[in-house]
């Protein structure tokens, strides 16, 4: 997952 | 940033906004769940804590600490300055049974064993289900205000559009989060049968009222 996983949603 | 996220979010706020002014106005948070509103702040608490480690933008940070702060403030309504009329008798549902299945299973399904990516995990978890007592009591008295729906109608809303969000950055960006969108799916499958109710009866003018 890493690179996918981009946690700029609220 | 798109349209449905966009929206999403919108919604969201006036969901805080329409509780908010609701509890304000009528000085009471009866038919409100205090523990709903815990299980809320909670999911912030845990989410945001990465306001201090990553910066993703002005708009995302102005929102962060925009949820963390109202449901502060929701909380010291409920529990504080209007406490004598809050419901604690209907709002019955024991939030261990959604705490410790969240807990247990971000433990194991999650995208990094660290201790900041546990809790981010936890709090998807947990905000999937957090609105269970909401519903249960509701469902325990058998009404609700209309503002009440109001508020519950936007709070449904903001995670269905969230959930079209996804769909538009999977084939627009090729970015997906299985757990967001999984638990992002359930979240909204929880309200599908208050969004029938809704639709069906408050947007009619008619009080949301279950049948017997």
């Amino acid at each position: 997952y890493p690179g996918i996983h981009v946690k700029d949603e609220l | 940033m798109n349209i449905f996220r966009l929206m999403a979010d919108l919604a969201h706020v006036l969901a805080i906004v329409i509780l908010l002014h609701k509890i304000w106005k009528s000085r009471s948070c009866a038919g409100i769940s205090g523990k709903s509103q815990i299980l809320f702040a909670l999911v912030y608490f845990m989410r945001y804590l990465d306001i201090m480690t990553s910066y993703v933008s002005f708009y995302n940070s102005t929102m962060k600490l925009l949820f963390l702060g109202t449901s502060g403030a929701t909380l010291n309504l409920i529990y504080r300055k209007f406490k004598p009329s809050y419901d604690h008798n209907h709002d019955s549902f024991r939030i261990a049974y959604l705490l410790v299945p969240c807990a247990l299973l971000s433990l194991f399904l999650n995208h990094e064993f660290s201790v900041l990516e546990i809790l981010w995990t936890f709090s998807i978890y947990l905000e999937s289900v957090a609105i269970l007592p909401q519903l249960f009591m509701v469902a325990k008295t058998g009404e609700a205000e209309s503002i009440t729906s109001h508020y519950l109608f936007a709070l449904g809303s903001y995670r269905a559009l969230y959930v079209c969000n996804w769909v538009y950055r999977y084939i627009a960006e090729s970015h997906f989060d299985l757990i967001a969108i999984i638990a992002g799916l359930v979240q909204t499958i929880l309200y599908c049968d208050f969004f029938y109710l809704y639709i069906t009866k408050v947007l009619q003018n008619r009080k949301l009222q279950l049948p017997a």
